[in-house]
């Protein structure tokens, strides 16, 4: 399962959606377990700081990759982001066995998505295919702030960009 | 998918240029 | 002939601006009147169609010049110069005329694009009374009431709300002959 959200200047979520992992041994699908399903906003918002971190520190590859080596677990900017669309920021964070991904846009809203339905199993996610995902759903934010009728910020009602935001969480995220 | 106009176009612009 | 005129006259005579800068300039126009009219979309669709038509008395002035265009003596003419003509040179667009009246004083631009309305979507309270390019109406309404023809002009149906296809209805109520100099 993943918790995919769009987070505001002022940390408030612009659009949030849950894509249910896969089907279980008896068919139903796996979404998160409830007492996870209030948790994810707050683990999500724990990993804000870190994002904020990423977003300010100056370009890596002028520092020779010497990121700052802080931070649990490690995770870090992919040091091989050789594109110059430098948005996409890898594994940020975990917590336990849910790891955080995120992108930034080029006016600095948050997209983050949390991987992973227990905090036992650590899952695995493929990069990639996260990045493409976040690359679409950018395209995707990118015309609704388009409209002249969107005020940018304002949470993302249209059920045209929630359909085709779940339609790319298929694609990519299985 | 919900048939959208601006979702469903490329967001490349059509019509590069109208007059002055 | 006519469409030589106004395709020549688009490339050769005409200083051009990058077409999303005017639909995003026209959106906020559109999205502060909403804001400004608390959502009151049949005032803003007025508000739109008076701003069109006190453009449409001026730029007839400026079409004449550009084009040198002589009267109309019909209708079917005056449909004829505005959608390959005047829509041309000013949107770089050519609606199509069609739906004729049988008596050949009303008729249809049917407009295949529209790049006042790029990357729009309507709120879903304006869908059902916004018409988002109205100006377009009121400009062809000062226009052509200072060529002496008084008509009305109004949006029939709007890609914007859905609907199959975007028709603007222009149907001549009289030509002003009391104004035509001697």
């Amino acid at each position: 399962s993943q918790y995919f959200a769009i987070i505001g200047k002022d940390d408030n979520p612009v659009y949030e959606a849950e894509f249910s992992g896969k089907l279980g041994p008896q068919g139903q699908i796996q979404g998160f377990p409830q007492d996870l399903k209030e948790l994810n906003p707050f683990i999500l918002h724990a990993s804000l700081d870190i994002i904020e971190d990423l977003q300010w520190q100056p370009n890596l590859s002028l520092q020779g990759g010497a990121a700052g080596s802080g931070g649990s677990g490690g995770f870090l900017r992919s040091r091989n982001n050789t594109n110059a669309s430098n948005c996409y920021l890898g594994k940020v964070d975990h917590f336990y066995g849910i790891i955080i991904t995120a992108y930034l846009t080029y006016s600095g809203m948050k997209f983050v998505m949390l991987h992973g339905n227990s905090v036992s199993t650590t899952v695995q996610i493929d990069d990639n295919n996260v990045k493409s995902f976040y690359q679409d759903v950018h395209e995707l934010y990118t015309k609704t702030i388009l409209n002249p009728f969107y005020n940018v910020g304002d949470p993302i009602s249209s059920a045209s960009f929630d359909s085709r935001v779940r339609a790319l969480a298929r694609k990519y995220l299985g | 998918y919900i048939p959208s106009k601006i979702y469903s176009e490329s967001i490349l612009y059509k019509k590069q240029q109208v007059s002055l | 002939s006519l469409k030589i005129i106004g395709d020549e006259i688009w490339k050769n005579k005409t200083e051009k601006i990058n077409a999303e800068l005017f639909a995003m300039t026209y959106g906020s126009i559109v999205s502060q009147l909403c804001q400004d009219f608390q959502r009151d979309y049949k005032k803003v669709n007025d508000q739109l169609f008076t701003m069109g038509y006190n453009i449409g008395v001026r730029l007839i002035e400026d079409f004449l010049a550009r084009t040198a265009m002589p009267r109309c003596e019909d209708m079917v003419r005056t449909a004829e110069v505005i959608s390959k003509c005047a829509f041309k040179i000013f949107l770089n667009i050519s609606p199509q005329v069609s739906n004729w009246s049988p008596n050949k004083e009303a008729f249809s631009l049917i407009f295949p694009e529209n790049p006042l309305s790029e990357f729009v979507e309507l709120p879903m309270d304006a869908t059902k009374d916004l018409w988002y390019s109205n100006i377009l109406c009121g400009v062809m309404k000062g226009a052509l009431e200072m060529v002496q023809l008084d008509c009305d002009v109004y949006f029939v149906s709007d890609v914007l709300r859905s609907e199959q296809q975007t028709e603007i209805r222009v149907k001549l109520n009289k030509v002003l002959r009391d104004e035509i100099p001697i």
